[in-house]
């Protein structure tokens, strides 16, 4: 028996809508300590990564581990049925499910909407990915970096972000021009101005944009992000969950021909 | 010129 039920369910349907771009099918892994999927995007530049822990869900349950593979464009879908105050849970008792049970119920309990998504058998394509301590860790308001990517691509397809002690540097070359936003270091006690710099070394590394614009669409899920570097190592943004867990985007980098 | 590097270049397989 597998169910898992979600207070707020509009999280889920954040989380869905903050990937369905990003990766086309996934395996969502469901154990005891709670929900885990990894996902790379049909090109293998960018991964996705997404851990629910079991305390953060209303009820859990999972008598032993399983596997769901399914289609992210079809999970969408039944998705926008449920309504951004309902519950979501989501429930199997196969051991071997060929389909997923999705109930919706609204917060009066007056409505309750129920609805199956048929699995799919996917190959697995799990990368280990080992803990990592990031020379650069960047702490800041996830509606400001969505911005900056989101204005930065007009000049540019890529752009280079730079850290120093004090501050990081985003950086563009396009056709028209070039040009810079940099943001300092600010212990600001509102959410939206604070940005946390917690700098070991400086790096100095180059990404596309297309795809930090794909990862900022899980904005409404944390006010905060945090970027994190290291030389020659993919960045890893990271979007908190509350007490349900993160959802994290590997990015490879760009590297000079 | 840039190029774009897979993800696999840096993780492996499980």
């Amino acid at each position: 028996m597998f169910e898992a039920k979600l207070q707020q369910g509009v999280i889920f349907k954040k989380i869905v809508d903050a990937i369905k771009d990003l990766v086309k099918s996934v395996n969502i892994d469901a154990s005891t300590s709670g929900l885990s999927m990894q996902a790379m995007d049909s090109a293998h530049v960018a991964l996705v990564s997404l851990k629910l822990n079991e305390n953060g869900f209303k009820d859990y349950r999972c008598d032993r581990p399983i596997t769901l593979g399914l289609s992210i464009e079809n999970l969408s879908k039944i998705l926008k049925c449920a309504g951004n105050d309902d519950t979501i849970t989501l429930q199997t008792d196969e051991e071997e499910p060929s389909s997923l049970k999705f109930f919706f119920e609204n917060q009066q309990a007056s409505k309750i909407s129920e609805f199956s998504l048929n699995l799919m058998s996917l190959d697995s394509e799990s990368l280990g990915i080992p803990d990592t301590d990031y020379s650069s860790v960047i702490q800041m308001s996830s509606a400001e970096f969505s911005r900056i990517c989101k204005e930065l691509s007009s000049i540019s397809e890529t752009v280079e972000i730079e850290t120093s002690k004090e501050s990081v540097k985003f950086s563009v070359q396009g056709d028209i021009g070039a040009g810079s936003i940099t943001v300092k270091n600010n212990q600001s006690d509102k959410d939206v101005d604070r940005v946390d710099l917690q700098i070991d070394q400086p790096v100095k590394l180059t990404f596309a944009l297309r795809y930090l614009n794909m990862f900022n669409k899980a904005v409404s899920l944390s006010s905060t992000v945090s970027l994190n570097m290291s030389e020659e190592n993919p960045l890893m943004v990271e979007y908190k969950i509350d007490d349900l867990g993160s959802l994290r985007f590997y990015l490879a980098p760009k590297i000079s021909d | 010129l840039r190029s774009q590097l897979h993800i696999e270049n840096y993780y492996r397989l499980e």
